[in-house]
């Protein structure tokens, strides 16, 4: 068998042992196993390794247990802006975007950008329409709009606005 | 914030990070995630790294490029270059964490927050999850 490496994370934050909710400890460790069964699957069929993070990040961008996609926080004015980026360190092409709402998968968009080979960073509604000429699957804004996310923001909200203990992402 | 990176049979490295960003973000505000260097960077020569924390001190510390760079002039694993480049940016008054991975398949993590869904798994053998720091 050839030898291969993917690690994975699904963001740092003030999660301790006790405090955490038993059904997000569960979810989250569920999450991570789903996505390194995804990435390594990539791997194991003798995929490249760009092909093998993009896997694994796709399926957390679907799990609402992760700050990215499909669980992302809210800005201040109540929207999802998606970012993200991904390198291939064999050429050292990059791609990322920013400030993304309807594209349901945003590292897949980083990785046309990449693969497109004119620009490294695209950004805001730009990015969202280079989305639709690529034909990356599409979602309406409020696909990523849930209501647990809108109630951390509130209580940020109340709480001053800036999440200085990084408890939400 | 999510992440990815790895090595393939080849040896070639890849990183990718994807993000929802700051709760109560305003005025368009972007962290290190999508900026190259930052919060994502792969490179053959050295390792490949994907970032999450205070975007804005990751930014300042240009953190997976310097990781990069220690590993690849500085001559240390991923994993010590990625400890180093922790420890500054909790100087700076950061908290955050990387993933990384070398050429060679030599890697890990380091973090400074109580926390970090993280997991690794190798040709052959199980994966391995975690979340707290005595994990």
């Amino acid at each position: 068998m050839s030898e291969w490496t993917l690690v994975i994370h699904g963001g740092s934050g003030s999660m301790r042992r006790g405090v955490l909710p038993e059904a997000e400890d569960e979810g989250g460790r569920a999450g991570l196993e789903a996505a390194l069964k995804a990435g390594g699957a990539a791997l194991d069929a003798g995929g490249s390794a760009l092909d093998a993070v993009e896997a694994a990040v796709r399926v957390m961008e679907d799990d609402p247990h992760f700050n990215a996609g499909r669980g992302a926080v809210f800005s201040w004015d109540g929207a999802n802006e998606l970012d993200a980026a991904i390198m291939d360190g064999t050429s050292r092409a990059a791609g990322a975007i920013s400030s993304v709402t309807t594209t349901r998968n945003p590292v897949s968009l980083a990785r046309k950008v990449m693969e497109d080979g004119r620009h490294v960073l695209l950004s805001g509604a730009g990015a969202d329409e280079f989305s639709r000429d690529k034909g990356l699957e599409q979602v309406e804004p409020d696909y990523f709009a849930l209501a647990e996310r809108r109630r951390q923001l509130d209580e940020i909200k109340a709480g001053g606005g800036f999440d200085s203990a990084m408890k939400y992402g | 914030t999510v992440g990815a990176v790895a090595v393939d049979a080849q040896g070639h490295v890849a990183a990718a990070t994807s993000t929802g960003g700051l709760t109560a973000k305003r005025w368009g505000r972007i962290g290190d995630s999508p900026l190259i260097g930052a919060g994502t960077y792969a490179d053959d020569r050295a390792c490949a790294t994907s970032c999450t924390g205070s975007g804005e001190i990751f930014i300042r510390a240009v953190a997976a490029h310097e990781i990069a760079a220690l590993v690849r002039f500085g001559k240390l694993g991923p994993v010590d270059a990625a400890g180093s480049v922790i420890a500054e940016i909790g100087a700076m008054g950061g908290k955050g964490g990387v993933i990384t991975v070398g050429p060679d398949g030599t890697g890990g993590w380091a973090f400074n927050t109580p926390g970090m869904y993280r997991g690794i798994l190798r040709s052959g053998e199980a994966p391995r999850v975690a979340i707290y720091d005595d994990e």
